[in-house]
């Protein structure tokens, strides 16, 4: 663990009252390493270090800390910092009673996206609403019937509809829950590549006709140095209001999560933990940073 | 720029930026930079050109295993097994692999042990529908082993050339489902041996680890805990078609000594490529 190769590396307690210069230069290559290794961006990495190089030769190592632990601890801090503090948690907080609630889950094939509208449909039952799933993704076999299954489990109901395109199966959708009086209502669709041009475009038009008030990004939490580049693409054909990390029970390092936060400024706001339908929870930073560190 | 300067700091710096972003990890792009250094100082290299194809040459070699073994024999049942985490696309690249055997003339039966995840067996046997081979179902919920056991059984009885087993996608860090991948991957066998023959004489076993091309360093630790629950033949990246260059399989391979048999380029059924390690090599370098 990277705190641990810090120890190692700086040694015990000691009267001096700053690192020296080699001793920065040690602590932030393992730091570069250690972020490397957990899939944190390249360019996040360096600028990440460069910051950390600043604060380092300015800090006084605390009389009771040895230096690896004073490094930890900025490295803790600057981490937090980045990643928003508890804003994840306030925003979880979030309450859509009493206005209608359109909902988008996006994101690339096999991300997490039917399984974590489950989640979030489960966790507004749990808060007292109405939640509707819709399943918008016509295209992978039996995904309208993977939503239904998931809507049975949970008691929460699934629209079925006629419709024959993703849009228009949307637009029959929205108008449905809005006349039955169904909010939030999560609209799942199909996995796709942020490249191929006409299926962004297709997302671009569903969010036209959705008008939703959250668009959720769901990322594999080890997707590795292509995590910026696919959220800005998909952040710049339909604004996101946040990203959903999946499958953060692996033993990831899940550095997408700086990278994503820092580069494109959206805010990581749940990850998923499993694959029951209760598997989901706010993002804390605290403990992303500390499962970093080790 | 041409000439000796060609081959300076800021190349083998552009170079090592490249393979991370390739996700090759930080410690093999190290390694690699380095080699080329000597090397290119060795064999007096200075051009660019020449050094891309040293480079290209290390990393075809990387991706080389012993004795790799055929996805197919003959005279045998050949029971194809597809593993991995969640969502790396495992049952779509069997009914990839179902149709290039059927375009082979050769008989297939699927078994659908993912009898978990919520309509898993109907994807399975939607594809079973569309591509021609037919699916061996158990109830939901049911042991995956049993479903396997009973595809074993009927492929046998009905003379099938292979089966080929969808498993639920599973963390490799769940020890249970890790156990239950070893008895799934013993299933096979156990139906050969209660008829008193020799699987390894009557079975062709391929087992096939299931990536996903936009995983990051995790897969390294995929590949370690799902070969130390089933012994893995071959590897499988998927998604390729998208951006990430799945540089990741380098540490694969090389921790865990399996090569890569085929791509994932798409989501239809004919999707599939078989491997060749300079064409990877040279397009992770592009
Ligand atoms: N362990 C674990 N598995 C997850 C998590 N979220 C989703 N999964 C699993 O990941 C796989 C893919 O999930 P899906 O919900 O089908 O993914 P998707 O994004 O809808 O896939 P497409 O619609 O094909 O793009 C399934 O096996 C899920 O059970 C998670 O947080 N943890
Ligand atoms: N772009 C692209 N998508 C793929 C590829 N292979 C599979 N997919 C898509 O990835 C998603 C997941 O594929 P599945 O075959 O359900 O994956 P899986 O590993 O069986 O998933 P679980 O059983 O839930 O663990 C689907 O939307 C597939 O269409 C590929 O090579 N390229
Ligand atoms: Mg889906
Ligand atoms: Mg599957």
């Amino acid at each position: 663990a990277l705190s641990d190769r810090l120890q190692k590396i700086l040694g015990g307690f000691r009267s001096r009252a700053r690192l020296n210069a080699a001793e920065i230069e040690s602590g932030l290559r393992e730091i570069r390493i250690a972020l490397l290794e957990a899939d944190v961006n390249l360019k996040v990495a360096r600028g990440f270090v460069t910051r950390l190089k600043d604060k380092l030769a300015s800090e006084t190592v605390g009389r009771a800390l040895t230096p690896a632990q004073t490094i930890v601890k900025l490295v803790h801090e600057e981490m937090v910092n980045v990643l928003g503090g508890d804003e994840a948690a306030q925003l979880a907080a979030t309450s859509y009673a009493g206005r209608f609630s359109p909902m988008m889950l996006i994101g690339l094939q096999g991300s997490g996206k039917t399984t974590t509208a489950g989640k979030l449909a489960l966790r507004f039952r749990n808060e007292g609403q109405r939640p509707l799933l819709v399943a918008l993704d016509l295209k992978r076999p039996a995904a309208v019937e993977q939503v239904s299954i998931i809507a049975g489990e949970i008691g929460v109901a699934a629209h079925s509809g006629t419709a024959t395109t993703p849009v228009d199966l949307a637009r029959e959708a929205l108008s449905y829950a809005r006349k039955e009086g169904f909010s939030p209502v999560l609209f799942d669709t199909a996995g796709r590549l942020q490249i191929d041009t006409e299926l962004m475009d297709e997302l671009t038009a569903i969010r036209q006709v959705v008008e939703p008030v959250e668009v959720f990004l769901v990322a594999d939490a080890m997707t590795g140095q292509e995590a910026v580049n696919i959220a800005q693409a998909f952040n710049e054909k339909v604004a996101l209001t946040g990203v959903i990390l999946s499958k953060f029970d692996s033993d990831t390092r899940g550095g997408a999560a700086l990278s994503i936060r820092e580069t494109v400024g959206v805010p990581i706001r749940f990850v998923g933990t499993g694959e029951r339908p209760d598997e989901i929870e706010p993002f804390y930073p605290e403990r992303w940073a500390s499962w970093i560190l080790g | 720029a041409t000439g000796e300067a060609e081959l300076g700091e800021e190349y083998y710096s552009e170079l090592h930026d490249a393979l991370i972003l390739a996700d090759i990890g930080a410690a093999l792009a190290e390694k690699t930079v380095s080699w080329l250094r000597t090397t290119s100082s060795e064999q007096g290299v200075s051009s660019s050109e020449v050094a891309r194809q040293l480079l290209k040459q290390r990393l075809t070699e990387m991706l080389a295993t012993e004795e790799p073994k055929p996805l197919f024999a003959d005279e045998r049942l050949n029971v194809i097994l597809f593993a991995g985490v969640n969502g790396t696309g495992k049952t779509t690249m069997l009914a990839k692999i179902a149709r290039l055997l059927l375009d082979e003339n050769l008989s297939v039966v699927a078994a659908a042990a993912d009898t978990f995840r919520a309509a898993a067996v109907e994807q399975l046997s939607i594809w079973g529908q569309r591509v021609g081979f037919p699916v061996i179902t158990g109830a939901q919920g049911a042991d995956p082993a049993s479903v396997v056991y009973n595809t074993v059984e009927h492929a046998l009885a009905q003379g099938k050339h292979a089966v080929l087993i969808d498993t639920a996608g599973r963390m490799q860090t769940k020890t249970a489902l890790m156990d239950e991948l070893s008895k799934i991957g013993r299933a096979a066998r156990k139906v050969v041996e209660k008829r008193g023959e020799d699987p390894d004489e009557k079975l062709h076993e391929v087992n096939l680890l299931v990536l996903d091309a936009t995983t990051g360093q995790n897969a390294i630790s995929q590949a370690k805990l799902f070969s130390e629950a089933i012994a893995l033949h071959g590897l499988v990246l998927n998604k390729i078609d998208g951006t990430a260059k799945g540089g990741v399989i380098f540490p694969v391979v090389a921790t865990a000594q399996v090569p890569v048999m085929f791509l994932g380029v798409g989501e239809d059924v004919d999707d599939i490529v078989e491997f060749d390690a300079a064409e990877f090599a040279s397009a992770l370098l592009d």
